[in-house]
């Protein structure tokens, strides 16, 4: 158990504390939930805008990170898992991003998560940018995925956000499946 | 309550702020 953390003097408060998370991924090897969660390296949790431009000014861009690998912001708390009580009834957004796009995509999604411009109540329980070989791939979790009014805001506001091409194709895909077929994506 | 809301350029205007460590 970690001690909560809060913002420091004089620091601009988020409306939510969230935590980086960071998941070196080994092509090959199956991803069960328990090797999963002993893979996953916490990075650190901010609760003010300071704190969180001081992490983020010290970690690797999406777009330097080589081989396979997994970034996560995630509200403090909510464990980057689909089996965690906030996520199990989730599912996410996923786009798809062609190499070279990640890094800048990446900052625009969490600088509008961090910021609330989201709208969706307490419904965002984080983001993930997945580095692989061929592609990029950054995906919104929610915690309902059934709540059709919501999960179309966070597409609306990601396309936005995000800025990408008209043709950008997004997909939506609930936890619950992805823990049927033992697949992210 | 209220939420706390920052836009882009808000939080981008807050990265070189002093007390950033």
């Amino acid at each position: 158990e970690r001690e909560p953390v809060t913002p420091g003097p004089g620091e601009h408060a988020l409306q939510f504390a969230y935590t980086f998370w960071f998941t070196p991924r080994f092509p090959g090897r199956q991803a069960s939930s328990l090797n999963f969660e002993q893979n996953i390296k916490y990075v650190g949790t901010v609760a003010s805008v300071e704190q969180f431009w001081a992490y983020y000014s010290h970690m690797g861009r999406p777009g330097d990170l080589t081989g396979h690998s997994d970034l996560h912001l995630f509200k403090d708390g909510v464990k980057p898992m689909w089996e965690d009580p906030a996520n199990k009834e989730g599912g996410k957004w996923i786009v798809r991003l062609r190499k070279g796009l990640a890094s800048r995509a990446w900052e625009n999604l969490i600088l509008a998560m961090l910021g609330e411009q989201f709208m969706v109540g307490e419904e965002i329980c984080g983001a993930v940018v997945s580095v692989r070989f061929q592609e990029d791939i950054i995906s919104v979790w929610n915690k309902t995925a059934s709540d059709q009014a919501t999960t179309s805001r966070i597409r609306d506001t990601l396309k936005r956000v995000l800025n990408l091409p008209p043709n950008t194709i997004m997909e939506y895909k609930m936890h619950l499946d992805s823990l049927k077929d033992n697949s992210s994506f | 309550g209220t939420r706390i809301i920052y836009e882009r350029h808000e939080l981008l205007q807050l990265r070189n702020s002093p007390l950033t460590r």
